[in-house]
């Protein structure tokens, strides 16, 4: 089993999209997947149709009582497709459970004992660095950075590396971080530029394709439905079951 | 003086943006004015040249200091418009001090102290609803919420009014509300339908104006400039030309 967090501190750069897209392509092709929602804001939760206010099987109940993981485990209408849904109590968790030691380890615990029921595990993150992101940065195998190719973007790119360093020494241990371009469009010399920055500056750390912009993408999302089962041919699908492939490879690697 | 809040739970949609460009063409009209950067990932403390990683004078300092507000105040390159920038200790915030009870009320205090200095203040919310949510909600006269046209981002639209209403209940007070829609394209269907939505689900919540999707706006914080001083004829600047109008015609009645 293989756990990736989807995450990036600035907002809007396509880490629900991607986790959805990841998703939807490893469940078509086979592969038993669970998506989770990190976000109390519930972007991933509610582009499968549920509700963060009302839905009981959520993922805020790990943090708080004693209910196994697999019970806590939704469908969805994609087959071999799963979720860990959010809950809007999560918003409270950093005030609650901050200062409380060890519960950091807590999602690094609870997907662990789904070793035998999932191949990919894909974690979405909300766009902050607080409690959640450090369970996400504790759990997973790797750690996927989707960054907006446009200049603002890439300064704020800067400051997250910085912090995840910060949060990475606390935890001692090193976690493989893959950068993903997303929203690119090469019409603009603005987009061109900032995939050329991106790549001096971040080397292999940065995957070799792009995710363009494609509004595919949002009609998918609009559909409740994976990008891969509604436009596979569009470029944006094309370039999310590229993205698979070659996760799907460093990940057999090790 | 007027206090403005800008906050959407969902990331992205142009809070920074807008924040910029209120207080820019504010300030270019002669209204003294400080933005404030609620957000530990300072994307506005950085649109303005400052590091969040090093910069001293910070918002964070008035959770945790006894530094009056006037010494934590830095200038910029725009005349009559200051910044409280942020800093990345921000994301500490919720942890050590969520559960204490009294600190939603420390910016309000913070800002009311600078009563005589400023016409008005701009504060820019972080893509979450913690400790510093609290406080702008205690803080402002009128809360400006920036939404991107598109149909995911008014699913979303509808958490964050139901999880507002609640903050507001606790903090008993009724905070003035202004939708704004974002990035609007009036090309393509999905953009046109999301908008009409919008304005059916809300009515008069919502502006009745549009900013665009224009790309001088990017240019701009590229450029490390409000777009009133740097490309004032472009669409985006003359819409938030008008959002600026419509803010100081409400503001000035009450
Ligand atoms: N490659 C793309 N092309 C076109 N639109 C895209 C693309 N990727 C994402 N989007 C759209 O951009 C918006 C933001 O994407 P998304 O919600 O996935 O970002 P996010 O990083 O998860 O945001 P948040 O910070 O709120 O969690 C959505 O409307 C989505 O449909
Ligand atoms: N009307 C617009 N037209 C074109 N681009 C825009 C517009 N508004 C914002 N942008 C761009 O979209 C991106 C997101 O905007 P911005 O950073 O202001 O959003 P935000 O809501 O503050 O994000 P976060 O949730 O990370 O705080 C930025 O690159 C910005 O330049
Ligand atoms: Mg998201
Ligand atoms: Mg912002």
């Amino acid at each position: 089993m293989a756990i990736i967090a989807v995450s990036n501190q600035k907002g809007g750069v396509g880490k629900t999209t991607t986790t959805v897209n990841l998703a939807g392509f490893l469940a078509k092709q086979g592969r038993r997947t669970l998506a989770v929602d990190l976000d109390a804001h519930g972007s991933l939760t509610a582009y499968f149709g549920y509700d963060v206010e009302t839905i009981e099987k959520n993922v805020y109940r790990l943090f708080t009582g004693a209910t196994q993981t697999k019970d806590l485990i939704s469908s969805t209408q994609i087959p071999l497709l799963d979720i860990l849904a959010s809950s809007s109590a999560l918003v409270t968790l950093d005030k609650h459970l901050g200062a409380q030691p060890g519960k950091g380890l807590v999602l690094r615990d609870a997907l662990t004992a789904l070793k035998q029921r999932y191949d990919y595990i894909i974690v979405d993150c909300p766009p902050v660095l607080g409690i959640l992101m450090v369970n996400a940065l504790a759990a997973c195998d790797r750690l996927v950075v989707p960054v907006q190719t446009e200049v603002m973007a890439l300064r704020g790119l800067d400051r997250m590396m910085h912090t995840l360093q910060m949060v990475k020494q606390s935890l001692r241990r090193e976690v493989n971080t893959l950068i993903v371009p997303t929203m690119y469009d090469r019409r603009t010399r603005a987009g061109v530029e900032a995939l050329q920055q991106l790549r001096s500056r971040y080397g292999a750390l940065v995957w070799d394709g792009v995710i363009p912009e494609d509004t595919y993408l949002r009609e998918a999302s609009k559909n409740h439905l994976p990008v891969a089962y509604m436009a596979e041919k569009s470029k944006g699908a094309l370039a999310y079951a590229l993205l698979v492939e070659h996760i799907r490879n460093i990940e057999a690697i090790q």
